[in-house]
C-alpha cells in the first residue's frame, strides 16, 4: 500500500467519525442527506460482497466491515432521527441509481468466458458501486447549497470524502506507473467523483474558511 | 491472466 491510498483510507475513515459525531453530540441529523447516506450504504453493500469470497488483507476485511456497519448505522440514526424533517433532501435518486445499474450491466469487467455466475454478478454489482459512488454526494450537495445554517461539522465532513477522492486519484496514478494496476472502470469514475468535490470545495472555501476566526 | 488485476482496494 502507497501513502497515496493510505492517506485517502484515512480521511475516508475520518468522514465517518466526523458524521457520527454530528449526530451524536448535536442529537440531530439536520443538514445530513438521507438519500446520500442510503446510497453510501447500497454502494458499500454491492462493492463488499467479496468480503465472504476474496480475502485481500485484514486491513481491508476491517475497513470493509467498518464501512458497512457504520454506514448502516448513519443511514438507522438519520432516518428514526425526528427533529429532522429534511424537506430539502429532494434529490431524485432514481435518475442516478436507475443510470448506474443500466450503465454497470454494459460496461463492467465481466468475463463470461470463465468463472461463476454469481462471480459475475458480483462484477456488475462492483461497477454498480463504483458508478453510484461517483454521484451519490449529489443529494448532499444538494441540500448544503439550499441550508443556510449548514454547520461546520457537515463541511468538514464533506471535505473530508473530497480528501479521499483526491487521494485515491494520486493512488492511481502511482500504481499505473509502478505497479501496472489499472481499473479504467474505477479511474474513470473516481474522476468524475473528484470533479463533483470540486463544486463543493468552492463552497467550503467560501463558507468555512473564510468565516475562520483568525 | 485476466484483464485486469485483482481488486485489493476499497
Amino acid at each position: 500500500m502507497n501513502i497515496f491510498r493510505f492517506v485517502g483510507d484515512m480521511s475516508h475513515l475520518a468522514s465517518f467519525f466526523l458524521l457520527l459525531a454530528k449526530l451524536i453530540y448535536t442529537k440531530s441529523s439536520t443538514g445530513v442527506s438521507l438519500k446520500t447516506q442510503a446510497l453510501y450504504l447500497t454502494v458499500f453493500v454491492c462493492r463488499y460482497l467479496d468480503l465472504l469470497v476474496a480475502f485481500v488483507s485484514w486491513y481491508n476485511e476491517l475497513m470493509k466491515i467498518f464501512f458497512i456497519a457504520a454506514s448502516a448505522y448513519i443511514v438507522y440514526v438519520v432516518a428514526t432521527s425526528t427533529r429532522n424533517s429534511n424537506a430539502s433532501d429532494t434529490y431524485r435518486v432514481e435518475f442516478l441509481v436507475i443510470p448506474a445499474l443500466v450503465l454497470a450491466c454494459f460496461v463492467n469487467e465481466t468475463h463470461w468466458s470463465k468463472g461463476g455466475w454469481s462471480l459475475n454478478v458480483m462484477e456488475i454489482l462492483w461497477a454498480f458501486s463504483i458508478y453510484l459512488e461517483a454521484v451519490a454526494v449529489l443529494p448532499q450537495l444538494k441540500m448544503l447549497h439550499q441550508l443556510e445554517d449548514t454547520t461546520n461539522i457537515t463541511m468538514h465532513y464533506m471535505a473530508s470524502l473530497g480528501i479521499y477522492r483526491a487521494f485515491y486519484l494520486l493512488n492511481w496514478v502511482y500504481r499505473l506507473y509502478y505497479e501496472g494496476y489499472w481499473h479504467p472502470i474505477a479511474v474513470v469514475a473516481g474522476i468524475v467523483q473528484t470533479l463533483l468535490y470540486a463544486d463543493f470545495f468552492i463552497l467550503y472555501y467560501q463558507s468555512v474558511l473564510l468565516r475562520l476566526p483568525s | 491472466a485476466s484483464l485486469a488485476p485483482a481488486k485489493d482496494e476499497l
